[in-house]
């Protein structure tokens, strides 16, 4: 059972998804499992589903490990998947959402680039799909989106890390996320978990304008982080994208805002200053717990505030 | 599998806006096959850059030649890729 995984180590794409089918199977009332398209080498992509009845109900999409190279994210999924399912029917918060909202949870957003990293080269970053006219492999699926796709915050040569790809959503990995969300037609909010920089981010990324709810967000963003450091004393720098780091084109959380999605969130997870997105097994935890607060806060705020 | 032996990670802080740009120059010099983990963005945020042992020493007197400061952030790569991978066996075995 899911008593005997260790949350506290890395974990290969098989094991987690092993895992998954047993949180399935301790959970059968509450959680279930499904897949939403296929990897560029045909890996299933699964989303855990988390909902107690009713259908299409408002939804809340997360997702980690986008940028396969960055375990600690997939590792934090792994751990706050578990940490809803337990918590539902004992934690008043978790219950109170999970009782009006469904949850939709990718852990391995990037399969093909997360089995590499096992396989070949830990510190592969991007999807695994074939650049036509060049050497060099992958494109960057937090630049894939339709939103500002192509924009000078990303790159147009396909050996860098930041590619964007021939055409927006041209990654299976992607397609297979946007077609999800549109489907669905009831996502109210969308929290995609990277590492690292300690920073809590939404729209824009691809320009300087500040989202129509700008101020609303913000303010989210500032109990979050708040709520966040009060764990361990992490402190988390938060705002738009483009304002807190840089231009970044063609990212998710953009996508989602522009089509409709008003809670758009990325988290950088944790650095601690010395091992980047290396982080030794025994931060998943710290790093976990510490998140926990502030994703709650955002899943809370947009539980009561309906759209 | 590829190796990252002797590869480090320095922690690089631009102090203005030319060393910005000549930070983001250096990362598109190909042949040095640089990986920056955390992008120059603007003056006195850090930026990270994997630097693979090859290309060590070039990249050092670059910086240090136009008098960019850095530190090191992660001595050698492969050392704590390594140690993840026993850590991992280990708790595999106890799983087990």
């Amino acid at each position: 059972s899911t008593r005997t995984f260790d949350f506290a180590s890395y974990h290969t794409i098989d094991e987690i998804y092993d895992w998954m089918d047993t949180l399935v199977a301790d959970h059968p009332g509450l959680v279930s499992k499904i897949q939403i398209g296929q990897s560029y080498e045909n890996r299933p992509l699964y989303v855990l589903k988390f909902s107690t009845g009713g259908s299409s109900r408002p939804a809340i999409w997360l997702d980690t490990g986008i940028h396969s190279r960055e375990w600690i994210t997939q590792a934090t999924g792994v751990w706050t998947a578990n940490k809803i399912a337990e918590g539902y029917g004992r934690d008043p918060s978790i219950t109170t959402i999970l009782d009006s909202m469904d949850i939709f949870f990718e852990i391995v957003t990037n399969p093909d680039g997360f089995a590499f990293t096992h396989s070949s080269n830990r510190m592969w970053r991007k999807t695994r799909s074939i650049n036509a006219g060049s050497n060099c492999v992958g494109v960057d699926p937090n630049r894939n989106w339709d939103a500002g796709f192509g924009g000078p915050g990303s790159s147009s040569n396909p050996c860098s890390e930041t590619y964007h790809g021939p055409y927006a959503h041209s990654e299976r990995e992607v397609k297979a996320i946007v077609d999800f969300i549109r489907g669905h037609g009831n996502v109210k909010s969308v929290i995609s978990i990277h590492s690292y920089s300690q920073m809590l981010l939404f729209p824009y990324g691809y320009k300087m304008a500040p989202a129509p709810n700008h101020q609303e967000l913000n303010e989210l963003a500032k109990k979050a982080v708040s709520d966040l450091a009060a764990v361990y004393g992490t402190k988390y720098t938060y705002g738009s994208i483009a304002n807190t780091i840089y231009m970044a084109d063609g990212t998710t959380v953009d996508w989602a805002y522009d089509n409709g999605v008003k809670y758009s969130f990325t988290f950088e997870l944790r650095d601690t200053g010395r091992y980047g997105f290396l982080l030794p097994s025994t931060q998943i935890i710290p790093t976990a717990t510490e998140t926990w607060p502030a994703l709650l806060d955002i899943m809370v705020h947009v539980l009561e505030h309906p759209y | 599998e590829q190796f990252f032996v002797g590869d480090q990670v320095l922690r690089i802080t631009a102090s203005d806006e030319e060393q910005i740009a000549l930070l983001r120059v250096l990362g598109e010099q190909a042949e040095l096959q640089l990986d920056f983990w955390r992008h120059p963005t603007s003056p006195g945020h850090p930026a990270d850059l994997r630097v693979p042992f090859p290309s060590l020493q070039a990249v050092k007197i670059f910086l240090e030649s136009n008098s960019i400061s850095y530190s090191i952030m992660i001595e050698d790569v492969q050392e704590l890729l390594d140690e993840e991978k026993k850590t991992m066996m280990k708790s595999r075995r106890t799983e087990r």
